[in-house]
């Protein structure tokens, strides 16, 4: 699942390990929180890149830009942003 | 916006603060919790009773990182700030805020009325809008908590599960609060065109005419506006297609049906000097672009071009507009005349000829 982005800019680990975070968490269909089952990775990362940027408006491009990222560092709430 | 049917079951719920930030006062916690909770209780059939111990529908905590058996953690300042589940047995309906974060009543910090009535959105079944202008958006937004939060989406979304907040008025007779649209010495707050139509509004109601098939409908204003205040003392349309609601030092925008973003606003920043108290009536005189503001015995006149108020105002109102010499109700204009009313009574007015043309009763649009 490495990280599609444009290789020069956003290298360091911090940023990489934010857009992981953000993706799982927000981007990762949820279980029902009461059974507490394991959770689907089916998708890509790419793939939860362009839902995310979809939802937020920007560029679909599926690959981490500043804009997507920008967003991604916004205080938030917590529920995901794709169904349950 | 999104759903997470099927909602609750059941209009009447109850929600339990179990602990406190250390950042509010419990009192203020309280009020914000409360009046998060008014935000949808005002817009829907929703009744919240708050219990103190056991089980509530909606259980409302303060915790960090991982906090009690929840599947979704918290990660320290910034970032999560809070989370809610949807309508159900367990952790259906909870809310938990993030207590790494600095709780305020104001803009510093996140506001807790604000972010809580986001989180009880989704306690009510509602997931993320990517409206930006929804409160349901994910990411958080400080308004002025003074601001009605809900955007039109919102509203739609919460009545898309359990329907409208029942109007009491319509359950009772609908004489003795629906004022006589036929009453001979009936008086209007505000009148203003509405692209083809001319709207009338008293109180809580409003009068939809359509003066080239002379019909006309008695609405409640809330009906259309849900976010508007009754007893709107001016109103116009201005070139823009857009409407302005002015009651007492604030106003509104319309644009279609829906009220813009970060209104109301004080109606010193269309420039009137702070001793304005209130607009007695406006109307914006659409062959030349100028919009005449009516305060007690003078006017303003405000370019909607420069958008701004042109010097030399305030004039007598007597000598620019002559036979109009009491205070006025409300104004608008249609086919090129003004129509200036005062109590029970309106004068039609031509602006060119500057002379009142003729006197009718006040309803006479109506077709009485």
């Amino acid at each position: 699942n490495g990280l599609p982005a444009q290789p020069e800019k956003y290298n360091n680990e911090e940023d990489v390990k934010l857009v992981q975070d953000y993706l799982n968490k927000f981007y990762t269909v949820e279980p029902d929180p009461n059974q507490l089952g394991w959770r689907k990775n089916a998708e890509s990362t790419a793939e939860k890149l362009q839902k995310m940027q979809q939802f937020f408006g920007l560029k679909v491009t599926g690959k981490l830009d500043s804009e997507t990222l920008e967003i991604m560092k916004k205080p938030r709430c917590g529920v995901p942003d794709v169904g349950l | 916006y999104g759903v997470t049917l099927p909602g609750w079951k059941k209009t009447k719920l109850t929600y339990r603060i179990v602990n406190y930030t250390p950042d509010m006062s419990k009192e203020d916690v309280d009020k914000a919790i409360q009046k998060a909770l008014k935000v949808w209780s005002t817009v829907t059939p929703l009744i919240f009773t708050r219990i103190h111990v056991g089980i509530a529908d909606i259980m409302i905590a303060f915790g960090t990182k991982a906090h009690g058996h929840c599947p979704r953690y918290f990660d320290g300042p910034l970032g999560v700030l809070a989370h809610a589940f949807p309508p159900g047995n367990g952790f259906g309906g909870d809310a938990h805020f993030d207590e790494d974060e600095d709780w305020t009543t104001g803009s510093a910090g996140f506001n807790l009325f604000l972010v809580a009535a986001h989180e009880f959105g989704h306690a009510l079944g509602l997931s993320h809008s990517n409206d930006q202008r929804a409160l349901m958006f994910p990411n958080y937004a400080y308004v002025n908590p003074s601001e009605f939060p809900l955007s039109p989406d919102d509203i739609s979304a919460i009545q898309s599960i359990y329907g409208s907040r029942p109007n009491a008025p319509d359950k009772r007779p609908a004489t003795p609060t629906s004022p006589k649209t036929c009453d001979s010495q009936i008086s209007f707050d505000a009148v203003t065109t509405l692209r083809r139509e001319v709207i009338f509004l008293k109180g809580r109601h409003l009068w939809r005419v359509y003066p080239d098939n002379s019909e006309v409908e008695l609405e409640l204003i809330s009906t259309f506006w849900p976010t508007l205040p009754p007893g709107i003392q001016a109103a116009y349309e201005n070139p823009k297609d857009q409407i302005l609601f002015f009651k007492g030092n604030k106003f509104w925008v319309i644009s279609g049906y829906q009220v813009l973003l970060g209104y109301p606003k004080n109606i010193s920043t269309l420039g009137f000097p702070k001793g304005v108290k209130k607009i007695d009536a406006v109307v914006c005189n659409k062959n030349t672009g100028k919009t005449d503001f009516f305060i007690g015995d003078k006017y303003w006149r405000y370019d909607e071009n420069s958008q701004s108020i042109e010097t030399g105002y305030p004039r007598r109102t007597a000598d620019d507009f002559p036979g109009i010499s009491q205070r006025v109700d409300a104004v608008f204009q249609h086919k090129g005349f003004f129509y200036f009313f005062h109590g029970s009574k309106q004068r039609e007015f031509n602006p060119t000829a500057r002379k009142v043309i003729r006197e009718m009763k006040s309803n006479s649009w109506f077709n009485c």
